[in-house]
């Protein structure tokens, strides 16, 4: 085996200069392993193989990639093999040149080699060489970056200790994205989700946050740093307790001067959230019990639903199943008249041709940006409100601009693969 | 093992043998710019061609190296001006190095650029080996670098619109943690 890994490396050519600056994989899943006759001196190799894989997870979140541990398959048919070693190591043709300086480098084929006689040391754990940040570093190259002079980036060549919780920063998301694109898919609901807390001068303050949810897994969106939280996609088990472990069709939030509900929708059922205790109702103050059937508490309603929101301004909820759209009232508690109605009828596109259609994926109204968006696929269409409408009076009630994709707007939605989710 | 007493092992100890050379005078400086692709080669008047590869030898590198520094030695000894160390080639690339750095960029190898060369870094090249592909290179390289001048602030932030559709009180957003 060391002399098949010999002769493999010496045939490895150096990473040629063509090869910075263009994605080297061509699939999106890749295997990687810490090898067995290369494990560091220094760390357990249980905390050796956590850095790894938080590293590979943190490369996750910003990039379409995802990677997983691979300890079965042949050392050959893995992408990305990892090992520690010293002087002339592993069958390497470049030596590492003993305690300080150069501490790991990285191949083009895929195989990251880092220093041992350097004093690697777990994250945000006193003196020495995080192997977390260089473990960033080096997957980096393999995955294509060069080297980048800019401070900040996780691609700087020499070493900078390290701040507490470093993450990949805008820069370093779209030099990844640069060469593997961006994140997509389908999102089963989008909402944000509002609770009140008292200051420390007994005042009632509203907060919210943004939760994008795509069948099992959820992120939270930080509308202020135009990213998703470090360390998501979360599991909804996790995050939303009593929710179905396969996520959510739909979220509505009833808010008004006498009701403040939450309601989650999943096939022809739906939940009542009590947030107070962090989970679902099995039974709410008016005696309900849930799961409880759509058709029961909002009737005329049918489920499955595509998805909904709660329109403050009309009291009525709106539920959408493929073309169309049922107004649901809440204080008379029946279907509007005229209800359903045709998705393309009550929210006319502006420009003709230029609408979701049907099957929406998620109607979401954000605080941050006081709009209500239609989600489908991977394009958003923006409802005309009082503001634009402020602007242009001719533009027609609730009609919809034109379409553009949810990457330009929310970025960095990316799926991370399932071994790595908690 | 490596001795050490502390729980955390911040004091181990490396023997003399383990330690990587220290970048301490201008020959050295050389091999680490030629090293890590500033340098196309460490001679400018030897008749001899540099190793240039792709397949990095380090058992080539050493001998070039040391007939380098041997023929360098003797000529410092003489001490005539015009056979210094600091050819136009290492000048042109310890300016690279320092600009790239962030460093003063003096030309002159001095204790800042020093301490700079002596710092932890990964052992991929800043600047590939090949002439030819070396073009694609900076032109890549200078694009993902240049991008960073362009978008010099960050990502301008979203501002939360307060009048809320009927408008109720100002909206937060909380700030979580990972």
């Amino acid at each position: 085996h060391l002399q098949s890994l010999i002769h493999k490396s010496s045939r490895r050519k150096r990473s040629t200069g063509v090869l910075w600056g263009h994605a080297a994989f061509s699939k999106s899943v890749l295997t990687w392993r810490l090898i067995g006759e290369g494990y560091s001196s220094q760390l357990s190799v249980d905390e050796q193989r956590h850095i790894f894989r938080l590293a590979f997870r943190m490369w996750s979140e910003v990039s379409p990639l995802q990677f997983v541990e691979d300890l079965r398959s042949p050392p050959d048919e893995i992408d990305i093999r990892l090992g520690f070693g010293t002087g002339r190591h592993l069958g390497c043709s470049q030596s590492f040149d003993g305690a300080g300086r150069e501490f790991a480098h990285a191949w083009f084929l895929g195989d990251i080699h880092f220093d041992d006689d350097e004093h690697f040391t777990a994250p945000n754990t006193g003196n020495g060489i995080s192997l977390l940040k260089v473990a960033v570093h080096e997957i980096g190259h393999v995955l294509g970056l060069p080297h980048i002079y800019r401070s900040g980036s996780i691609m700087q060549p020499s070493y900078r200790p390290q701040d507490d919780g470093f993450e990949l920063d805008w820069l370093d998301r779209k030099a990844i994205q640069n060469l593997y694109g961006g994140c997509g898919g389908r999102f089963s609901t989008v909402f944000d989700w509002i609770r009140k807390e008292r200051s420390a001068y007994g005042e009632v303050v509203v907060r919210f946050n943004t939760y994008f949810m795509r069948n099992g897994w959820y992120w939270l969106y930080e509308n202020r740093s135009n990213r998703t939280r470090y360390g998501d996609p979360v599991s909804v088990q996790v995050g939303w307790h009593g929710l179905p472990s396969s996520g959510v069709d739909a979220y509505v939030h009833v808010w008004s001067r006498e009701t403040d509900t939450a309601y989650f929708f999943k096939g022809t059922q739906y939940w009542r959230y009590d947030s107070e205790n962090d989970q679902t109702f099995s039974e709410d103050p008016d005696g309900q019990r849930y799961p409880r059937l759509i058709s029961e508490g909002f009737p005329g309603v049918p489920g499955p639903i595509d998805t909904a929101y709660y329109d403050r301004r009309d009291a009525h909820i709106y539920f959408f199943r493929g073309s169309m759209v049922y107004r649901f009232s809440i204080q008379a508690n029946k279907l509007a008249a005229q209800s359903p109605q045709r998705m393309t009828e009550l929210f006319p596109a502006l420009t003709p041709g230029n609408h979701p259609g049907s099957n929406l994926d998620a109607a979401y109204f954000s605080y941050t940006h006081n709009a209500l968006f239609l989600i489908k696929g991977a394009s958003y269409w923006r409802v005309v409100g009082k503001r634009e409408r402020r602007m242009k009076r001719s533009l027609p009630y609730n009609s919809l601009l034109p379409g553009r994709e949810v990457q330009q707007q929310w970025f960095d939605i990316c799926e991370v693969h399932a071994s790595a989710l908690k | 093992e490596k001795v050490f007493h502390s729980r955390d092992h911040s004091d181990i100890e490396t023997s003399s043998e383990h330690l990587a050379e220290l970048i301490t005078d201008t020959d050295t400086a050389q091999h680490f710019l030629f090293k890590y692709g500033f340098m196309r080669s460490l001679t400018w008047e030897s008749t001899r061609s540099p190793v240039v590869n792709t397949e990095t030898n380090s058992d080539v590198f050493l001998e070039d190296t040391l007939s380098f520094v041997q023929k360098h030695s003797s000529l410092s000894r003489s001490g005539p001006a015009e056979h210094t160390l600091e050819s136009p080639d290492f000048t042109r690339a310890l300016l690279e190095f320092q600009r790239v750095s962030g460093l003063p960029v003096t030309g002159v190898f001095d204790d800042t650029t020093k301490v700079a060369m002596n710092k932890p870094r990964c052992g991929v090249p800043d600047k590939e080996e090949d002439p030819i592909e070396n073009i694609e290179t900076s032109i890549i390289t200078e694009n993902l670098n240049e991008t960073s001048e362009i978008f010099n602030t960050t990502a301008t932030p979203q501002t939360n619109d307060t009048d809320v559709q009927n408008g109720t009180s100002d909206m937060i957003e909380t700030a979580p943690q990972r």
